[in-house]
């Protein structure tokens, strides 16, 4: 397994490699792969040698080659069907979301427990009765799962994902969930993001 | 300043708190605030200790003198104003989010370029026209903000907030953003969450 720092900065080689194609560039310099993700040119050497890549010096990399590489090792040439649990607010936006079916990720079901939700639509998807997340997380082959719902069903919804044969969850909910270590979980807090600005900006105050 | 890898744990050290004082416990051990931040032990004392804060050996962290230490450290004890750039889908959901209240970030005012949301309401909070964007941060002193705009405005957006006065920003569109060193700037990108998620799922399958 390459080092989680590296792993998380992979997508964003990816998104300068498409702003690159954009503008129909054959090389990519290290320097312009490290202005997208926020470290110097050095870091992008280092963690593309992990992927066995390496530029030419004073060129840059190919990008046609780069972005394959990266593209396998992230196991993006494979798609994937994501399950939407939690119908809210925020569930809804993420239906909405038309950035994750361009890389990939097809959310093809949703579902919620609020009678007056299921059987809606979010933007083409079915809102279905969390009594039916066994049976329709199977017939569509769905390995993934975004989690919108309260933090106090939250561990009892990834564990009948889980059962049902989902191995990745991006959970919203503030809640510490415990999963078996073959699955993949990751968490977005955004009242933890504000609170780590808060951090920086008070430590700015007491300089 | 400390390690952004303790200042990322330092929220979720509250959180175990916040969830300890809810069974009244008058102390907590590392053990236990480990398992909220996803570390060992060893890494909470290491942790704790930057902020001056020691725990007795068998008994644990004091959690009032505790819980005061991390609000004090993190700048908490100060209510922020936030804006909110953007009132589409996403937008949306982040104005009725009752998480960023609770922990004293009040969303007070919203702001979109689109004739149809503008005069609208989310949760109380106003949609003002991206015009008044420098009056309004200024007279109800905003400091914070969530951008939810589209990538191709985001860097616009982020100047005009900074002009205005605000120093903190919580970006959400996938889009790289240049600001001077003393505003800090975090960004959520939940497509490349999913595409992190797609790399551990495909080692899985290569092991
Ligand atoms: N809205 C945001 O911007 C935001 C931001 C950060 C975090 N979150 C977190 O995301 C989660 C969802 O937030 P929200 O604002 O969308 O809340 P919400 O109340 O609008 O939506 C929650 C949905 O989950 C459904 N639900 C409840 N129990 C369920 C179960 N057992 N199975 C399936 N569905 C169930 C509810 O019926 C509801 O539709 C919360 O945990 C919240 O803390 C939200
Ligand atoms: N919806 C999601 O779940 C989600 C998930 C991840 C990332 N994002 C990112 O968040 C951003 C918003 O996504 P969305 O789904 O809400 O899109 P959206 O199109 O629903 O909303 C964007 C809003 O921004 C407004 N806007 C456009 N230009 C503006 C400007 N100059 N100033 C102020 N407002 C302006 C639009 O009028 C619209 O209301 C996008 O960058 C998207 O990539 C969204």
């Amino acid at each position: 397994l390459l080092p989680e720092a590296t792993v998380k900065r992979l997508p964003l080689y990816l998104r300068a490699l498409a702003d690159a194609g954009d503008q129909q560039q054959a090389t990519i310099s290290s320097e312009e792969l490290a202005a997208h993700a926020g470290v110097n040119a050095a870091q992008v050497r280092k963690d593309l040698s992990y992927l066995g890549s390496y530029g030419t010096r004073g060129i840059g990399y190919d990008t046609g080659l780069l972005r394959q590489h990266l593209r396998h090792e992230l196991g993006l040439e494979k798609e994937y069907n994501v399950a939407l649990v939690g119908a809210g607010n925020l569930g809804r936006a993420l239906g909405h979301y038309r950035g994750f079916t361009e890389r990939g990720f097809h959310v093809v079901a949703a579902f919620d427990t609020d009678p007056a939700k299921v059987g809606g639509f979010i933007e083409g998807t079915e809102v279905f009765s969390v009594r039916d997340l066994a049976r329709v997380v199977k017939d569509r082959a769905i390995t993934m799962a975004l989690v919108a719902t309260p933090a106090a069903v939250a561990q009892q919804v990834v564990d009948s994902l889980v059962e049902a044969g989902v191995t990745s969850v991006l959970n919203f909910a503030p809640a510490v969930l415990n999963v078996a270590p073959d699955i993949s979980i990751r968490r977005v807090d955004l009242a933890v993001e504000l609170q780590i600005l808060s951090y920086y900006d008070s430590s700015r105050r007491h300089e």
